[in-house]
């Protein structure tokens, strides 16, 4: 009935003022650390009345640190060839798909290289390059552009100075 | 190349905690069943001849038991059991008139209050090898230190207790005393609840 609390322990006397508590995993709800309140309700204050914060203690429950190396236990079962080796069938057969895949490509080529005709293909392509551009008068991008007519340039008259 | 790792087996001991008998409250036999936390042993059978160097159990800081092995030094007895002084004594007042006592300093009309510590009842608090909190043992909490922690000894704020191990919750059992009866609360519970955490203080613990 205490809002926010995971964990409450039974009525326990109150001889000797102490209470041993084994952290548990699922109480840190998949997070890695975890902030709480200790406290501790004495039978005559009821569930209502208490409150958690008044005289709790604020401490974090944690996972710990992890060390990832094999334990003895894990390398006495690798030496008895018991392993747990699935992701590493799993990295190799990608690869593996791959490969395969190239190997087919090159061969289903290979058998089908006289069966081949892309004469089409590469003729429009070639057409392309050889096409006429026409006169630039009637080119629609430049029909409406006012262009002066080639006339001579006008010539330098020399003076008698200059001859 | 990695050479083969044998495990090496695992040592057992022949020391097996079994029940005993004892007799308390002077003629009713109990039967006391040794239990085993966190590799402390609650309820042992005492030993025959009392040992004053016997090793006891304190706790760190975040609730973890450590033993203490008492040593004597230079004729003192260092690392000693705790003493409780009378944080676990109840105090119980005398009046006493003059022609009760007849002082020859007192006089006529006056009276002497005498304060008398009586032990509390140690039948099963004995059992206990762990150091009991007592106010002497609170530490300081908040921000800026300046909270009493009653009614705890241990944990201290901000520990880190990390998952699969065992802390040790300790308080100062006559914190819980009802104002209306004036009586110490025989029974109690103890909560963990969930804190939203400070967005300023989250993350910051150096893994």
């Amino acid at each position: 009935d205490i809002p926010a609390t995971f964990f409450s322990s039974e009525w326990i006397d109150n001889d000797n003022g102490l209470m041993p508590v084994e952290v548990r995993d699922e109480w840190l709800q998949d997070q890695f650390d975890r902030r709480i309140v200790v406290s501790v309700q004495p039978i005559y204050i009821s569930d209502e009345d208490f409150d958690p914060l008044q005289y709790g203690i604020l401490l974090y429950i944690t996972k710990g640190s992890k060390v990832f190396k094999p334990t003895k236990e894990q390398l006495a079962l690798d030496d008895a060839g018991i392993t747990n080796d699935q992701w590493y069938y799993v990295a190799l057969s990608i690869p593996t798909v791959v490969v395969v895949f190239f190997v087919f490509m090159y061969f289903f080529l290979y058998v089908n290289g006289k069966n081949r005709d892309f004469t089409d293909v590469t003729r429009k392509a070639l057409n392309k390059k050889r096409r006429v551009l026409g006169k630039f008068s009637e080119m629609k991008k430049f029909k409406n552009m006012k262009n002066h007519k080639y006339t001579e340039l006008p010539s330098y008259k020399k003076t008698s100075k200059q001859n | 190349a990695r050479q083969v790792v044998r495990p090496k087996e695992k040592m057992t001991t022949s020391e097996e905690v079994k029940p005993w008998l004892r007799t308390v409250y002077g003629s009713q036999k109990e039967l006391v069943t040794p239990t085993v936390i966190a590799g402390v042993t609650f309820s042992e059978k005492p030993e025959e001849t009392p040992n004053p160097l016997k090793p006891w159990v304190s706790l760190e800081h975040d609730g973890r038991p450590k033993t203490i092995k008492p040593e004597i030094n230079k004729g003192r007895t260092k690392k000693g059991r705790p003493d409780y002084s009378t944080y676990f004594k109840t105090v119980s007042s005398h009046t006493y008139s003059y022609e009760e006592l007849k002082a020859h300093n007192m006089g006529p009309n006056e009276v002497f209050v005498e304060e008398e510590y009586i032990d509390e009842d140690d039948t099963y608090v004995s059992l206990n090898p762990i150091v009991r909190c007592t106010p002497n043992l609170y530490f300081n909490k908040g921000l800026a230190k300046d909270i009493r922690s009653e009614p705890f000894c241990t944990p201290y704020e901000n520990s880190r207790w990390k998952v699969d191990k065992t802390y040790f919750v300790t308080w100062y059992t006559r914190f819980f005393t009802d104002e209306n009866s004036g009586k110490v609360a025989d029974k109690v519970r103890v909560h963990l609840s969930y804190v939203k955490e400070n967005p300023v203080e989250k993350g910051n613990y150096k893994r």
